[in-house]
């Protein structure tokens, strides 16, 4: 994962993930 | 931590791609920069490894913070990413409390001069496939897990 | 009685399981609560009522004694699940769809899920050979 990733977020502090409801789905 | 912030800054490695270089002297025992990402629990992070390693990511920005959360730091985090792992590193990784959140701090365990590289030891666990070590240290142990 | 299980080896100990062993919640992702009582051979049948005034979501099934507690029932090899709406039929994380589907014709029911809903589940396990 490169330094420069497009969709990288920077963050300041520890963010609490929120899961999805199909987030161990197997996605087709 | 937030001040030191922009003293630090992440480059091209000796050891491995980017690392996070000190734009100034640390003293000894002085908080470098806290490692911050995405708080997960462990299924998540199982989870997470598996697509992680499939579009060739690899599982190295996922830091164990207690026995069920992990912090993910792939996707979302701060530069303390950037730091690689080295057998006779200059800081070490610690879990404080604050208020109820752990933290993972990374400090300095010995004097850091101005432009080295910060380090530390992954202390990954012991695996089947190894991971060889870049570190280039003398009691480099050869491979990270 | 049948309840759901207080033991922690069948119950993720995150979930919050009601004194009566009858009502479970859980938050912050998908977890698994299953019976106190397994089956190997026979025709069994429980009923599931749906509170529906919870924001979130519920997967009900069946599963063997080796499915993961801290994932969805449906998620692992082990289970078999409804999810409530979309309604959708799980097994090792896949949506199941079709004839070949473990109770096909189903789909559609599940979509309607509204509040006070009774949700049947049955299985029948012939003989083992």
């Amino acid at each position: 994962w490169s330094a420069f990733a497009p969709d990288f977020r920077e963050l300041d502090e520890n963010v609490e993930y929120e899961e999805m409801e199909d987030e161990f789905d197997m996605v087709e | 931590m937030r001040s030191r912030k922009n003293r630090l800054r992440f480059a091209r490695s000796k050891i491995h791609d980017w690392g996070l270089f000190a734009l100034e002297p640390i003293d000894a025992g002085e908080i470098v920069i806290e490692y911050i990402g995405e708080m997960i629990r462990q299924k998540v992070a199982d989870h997470r490894e598996k697509i992680y390693e499939k579009s060739g990511i690899g599982s190295s920005y996922l830091f164990r913070i207690d026995d069920d959360n992990i912090i993910d730091a792939t996707k979302a985090g701060n530069l303390a990413r950037f730091i690689n792992h080295c057998c006779d590193p200059n800081c070490n990784a610690k879990i404080i409390t604050v208020d109820t959140q752990k933290k993972i701090v990374i400090y300095a365990n010995k004097p850091v001069a101005e432009g080295e590289e910060i380090t530390y030891d992954y202390k990954f666990p012991i695996e089947e496939d190894k991971i060889p070590c870049l570190c280039g240290a003398t009691a480099c142990r050869g491979f990270l897990n | 009685p049948v309840t759901l299980s207080f033991e922690v080896t069948h119950t993720a100990p995150q979930m919050k399981l009601s004194p009566d062993g009858l009502t479970i919640f859980t938050e912050k992702g998908y977890r698994m609560s299953k019976a106190t009582h397994g089956v190997y051979e026979g025709c069994w049948y429980y009923e599931v009522k749906f509170h529906s005034n919870e924001k979130g979501h519920a997967r009900v099934g069946w599963s063997q004694i080796s499915g993961d507690l801290q994932a969805p029932c449906g998620c692992d090899v082990f289970s078999y699940s409804f999810r409530d709406s979309p309604g959708t039929l799980f097994h090792q994380s896949a949506h199941v769809k079709g004839n070949d589907a473990f109770s096909a014709g189903y789909i559609d029911m599940l979509d309607a899920i509204e509040d006070g809903d009774v949700l049947g589940i049955m299985i029948n396990l012939p003989p083992p050979t």
